[in-house]
């Protein structure tokens, strides 16, 4: 389940960039 | 004095979600665009919303499959879920857990 939490991780990143 | 009442007109342009094809406008700058149709709160469209509350909803730690929402969104086609799905991905509100057909919403852990 490695592959969850990069996901996670690469979309939080994705999240917080498309917001500010 | 124009008393128009909301009960639209045949000609207006209203947005049927049907009638768009498979163009998605993601060309500008990522989802900067407010208040493009109504019935948004985020940027996002009914469909987009409804995908999102539903993987939001769901407490797996997998996730919520394609044929999950598919199942549950039945009045939605398959194709414009994985668009929703994609879009949302995209933006980074969701992501795949175990493949590409399970996801999950960032926003609630």
């Amino acid at each position: 389940l490695d592959r969850i939490a990069r996901n996670k991780r690469a979309a939080l990143e994705k999240l917080a960039s498309a917001q500010t | 004095s124009k008393p128009q009442s909301g009960a639209g007109g045949g000609m207006s342009s209203h947005v049927t979600p049907m009638s768009r094809p498979g163009i998605d406008s993601m060309g500008g700058m990522g989802g900067g665009y407010a208040g493009a149709n109504d019935m948004t709160n985020n940027g996002l469209s009914a469909n987009q919303n409804q995908v999102l509350s539903l993987i939001r909803s769901c407490p797996d730690q997998q996730g919520i499959s394609i044929q999950d929402l598919k199942q549950r969104l039945s009045g939605i086609s398959l194709a414009v879920i994985k668009q929703a799905v994609e879009f949302l991905s995209n933006e980074g509100h969701i992501f795949s857990t175990i493949d590409e057909d399970h996801y999950k919403s960032t926003d609630n852990d």
